[in-house]
């Protein structure tokens, strides 16, 4: 364990907990995309499924059940509790031209052919597009409540944090993982222009206004 | 080396 990494999982703790205080204080899920949240559930699922067969520490057990927990439990506010809120109409991202390429490069692109091994792949590549839904929404809809900007900033920093994770362990262990670095990489990639109009707009109190 | 071993990282 090392700093970046301890920054990056406390940066995702942080996202899910905004996420579902925002859901739950507000009693409303509008704004957020139901896509990206099933994708993560399966991301999720797919990786933690170790929780039963290895146990690397009270850490890596915890903070799995915590994400599987929380993954969940948003699914249950936007597709059942609050359901009256999510707004269907522009959450139309085809998530299956996510899925589908995802299981298809797991399994031509992997460590290992086994059984977890192809599912940790496939739950890898598939995190790095998972929030395109949410992001998609957001620039249909053109803008984005703030506490919705901050779950993004946050959940986009964890990978981003993850990446000076794996910089210093290749550096002091001689340790790393090239799939896992190259769709961390293109995961926060894909927030850059977010990230840009957060600390532009967001953190001078305006609001998200993506141009339309 | 990549990563075989036990999956330490979430």
């Amino acid at each position: 364990m090392n700093v970046f990494r301890l920054l990056g999982d406390l940066s995702h703790l942080i996202a899910v907990i905004i996420l579902l205080q925002k859901i739950w204080h507000t009693r409303s899920c509008a704004g957020i995309s139901g896509k990206s949240q099933v994708l993560f559930a399966l991301v999720y699922t797919a990786r933690y499924l170790d929780l039963v067969s290895t146990y690397v520490s009270l850490y890596n057990t915890f903070m799995k059940v915590i994400f599987l927990i929380s993954s969940y439990a948003t699914i249950y506010f936007i597709y059942m509790k609050f359901r009256a809120t999510y707004d269907r109409n522009h959450d139309t991202f085809r998530i299956e031209f996510l899925i589908l390429p995802s299981v298809l490069l797991a399994l031509l692109i992997n460590h290992q052919f086994s059984f977890l091994e192809v599912l940790w792949t496939f739950s890898i590549y598939l995190e790095s597009v998972a929030i395109l839904p949410q992001l998609f929404m957001v620039s249909k809809t053109g803008e984005a409540e703030s506490i919705t900007s901050h779950y993004l900033f946050a959940l986009g920093s964890y990978r981003g944090l993850y990446i000076f994770n794996w910089i210093y362990r290749y550096w002091s262990e001689q340790h790393y993982d090239i799939i896992a670095i190259v769709a961390g990489v293109v995961q926060t990639v894909l927030y850059c222009d977010f990230f840009y109009l957060y600390v532009t707009k967001v953190l001078k109190g305006k609001k998200l206004q993506l141009p339309a | 080396t990549n990563d075989n071993d036990v999956k330490d990282e979430l």
